[in-house]
């Protein structure tokens, strides 16, 4: 098996995704929140790192979900885009 | 829930009761002090004091099916508009659709070029004009550009949020029903399935907290160890592809595209899409070039099976004709999975207006509006009985509203 060197690839976080019940969930709709720091990936302004937010840890992100009541089941990375699949 | 990160912008999008805008505040804060976005200081936060100012902001939801018991500013839609209002300026906040039904709200701010300036051209400009879409008169002596990217003309989501599932269509999205799939397959796997064993559940794998990260690359090149998965994320590979959602983006057109996806213990389902854009060539410019070049683009899907509060949502911006599936197909496809008894789609454009906005006539209005309506066929089954159109400074948003005949 050889994928493309463009094939995102996965990391899944056990400690998390093995031990979720979803029983008292009750609301299905949800929020949307998009920011964008620059118009394209081609034109960040000056300062910002190389690879925008894509520089930033999982770690650091946790931080920030954890004030949502999110938690990080999995991480699928990209070279241009990193998804994280998360808790709730 | 889900959350993208793209060089440039991040998306979260967050299910149940969670409390998304509490989070808004930090965010800014890392992209001020991680990514080294330009800062100000925040006036709302004071133990935040760097906090990035964005290009641009979107929050929208639907309406809520138990406002009450949400937590936070999210028990209504005026605390969520104040919550904004306090950390942005010049922020808009909108109701679309029937109020004594369903109806979407969306609150958003206009593109500010203070912190990330259209470039001013140099000596490359013969070379990079050839790239540009937008070209703005100013002042003599000058001249100011917008410079093409695919993401920033091209740009658009499609989100369809269906309720009312098919209690028959739903079933698949319970833990029960998809180990019981699982363990069908397992009984009697057919050369295909074996191929999609090996390659969609084996190839993930490892250890999030403790930083032991490796990938499918790795495993591919030591050919040892035996990989291992979750079940969450077994059985949602399991009913990705039994449900067809995988198929959406299937890999015969979108080979580089793959799909993580959960199931929820006892029901519950959200899956992640990534679909890689072609490399290029890297390109000139202030960031020295390092930040890739091409767009990548997503999708995502969450459900909430139960027969009292059934929901599903589809969120793409994979773009449509002429490169890949219509955005009517894509709509079919994803209503078919689910047959809900209503949803709604939402189709959000750019419009390549730009700072040309007041150059353009009632006749391209008009135009746009009519290429815009098209992408969006009638739906087989299903009555259109609401049909929107909103035009906002560089974006268009189609909303339109379906039951079930």
């Amino acid at each position: 098996f050889s994928p493309s060197q463009a094939t995102p690839h996965l990391t899944i976080n056990h400690d998390v995704a093995s031990d979720l019940d979803s029983t008292n969930a009750f609301e299905g709709p949800e929020k949307l929140l998009e920011v964008w720091f620059a118009p394209s990936p081609t034109s960040l302004p000056p300062g910002a790192r190389p690879s925008g937010l894509k520089v930033v840890p999982a770690d650091t992100w946790k931080g920030m979900l954890d004030l949502v009541n999110c938690e990080v089941l999995s991480v699928l990375e990209s070279d241009n885009v990193d998804a994280y699949l998360l808790s709730e | 829930s889900s959350m993208f990160v793209f060089p440039h912008k991040i998306i979260l999008k967050t299910c149940g009761t969670t409390t998304l805008l509490l989070g808004l505040q930090r965010l800014l804060h890392i992209a001020a002090v991680d990514a080294g976005f330009p800062f100000h200081n925040a006036k709302s936060v004071t133990e935040i004091k760097a906090a990035a100012t964005p290009y641009r902001f979107f929050y929208s939801r639907k309406n809520f099916l138990f406002p009450d018991k949400q937590r936070g500013p999210h028990r209504s839609w005026k605390q969520e508009v104040k919550f904004l209002d306090d950390i942005f300026e010049g922020g808009s906040a909108y109701m679309v659709g029937k109020m004594n039904g369903d109806h979407w709200y969306l609150y958003l701010t206009a593109p500010s070029f203070a912190l990330t300036p259209p470039r001013t051209p140099d000596e490359e400009i013969p070379e990079v004009l050839t790239d540009v879409t937008r070209v703005t008169k100013i002042p003599a002596g000058t001249t100011t550009f917008v410079p093409s990217s695919s993401e920033d003309v091209n740009d658009e989501t499609l989100e369809i949020l269906m309720t009312d599932l098919d209690p028959e269509n739903a079933k698949q999205f319970y833990l029960s029903h998809a180990s019981a799939v699982a363990s069908e397959k397992d009984a009697a796997p057919s050369q295909n399935d074996a191929a999609t064993s090996d390659s969609d559940l084996g190839e993930t794998v490892d250890v999030f907290s403790n930083g032991c990260e490796s990938d499918l690359h790795d495993h591919a090149k030591a050919g040892s160890e035996a990989p291992t998965t979750t079940e969450g994320h077994a059985l949602g590979t399991v009913v990705s592809e039994n449900s067809g959602l995988s198929s959406i983006y299937p890999n015969s057109v979108y080979p580089d595209a793959r799909i993580d996806a959960y199931m929820f213990s006892p029901c519950g389902f959200s899956a992640n899409g990534v679909v890689p854009a072609p490399k290029r060539a890297k390109e000139g410019g202030e960031n020295n070039g390092a930040a890739t070049s091409s767009a990548a683009h997503y999708f995502t899907v969450h459900v909430t099976p139960e027969p009292n509060c059934s929901f599903a949502s589809f969120e793409t911006n994979v773009p449509g004709e002429p490169t890949g599936r219509s955005t009517s197909e894509i709509i079919e496809h994803v209503v078919n999975i689910f047959k809900p008894g209503r949803f709604s789609v939402t189709l959000f454009e750019g419009s390549g207006k730009g700072e040309n906005a007041l150059n353009h006539d009632e006749n391209w209005a008009s135009n746009r509006r009519k290429h815009l309506t098209r992408r969006i066929d009638p739906v087989r089954g299903y009555r259109r009985v609401e049909r929107i159109v909103h035009e906002f400074d560089d974006y268009d948003l189609v909303f339109r509203f379906y039951e079930r005949e």
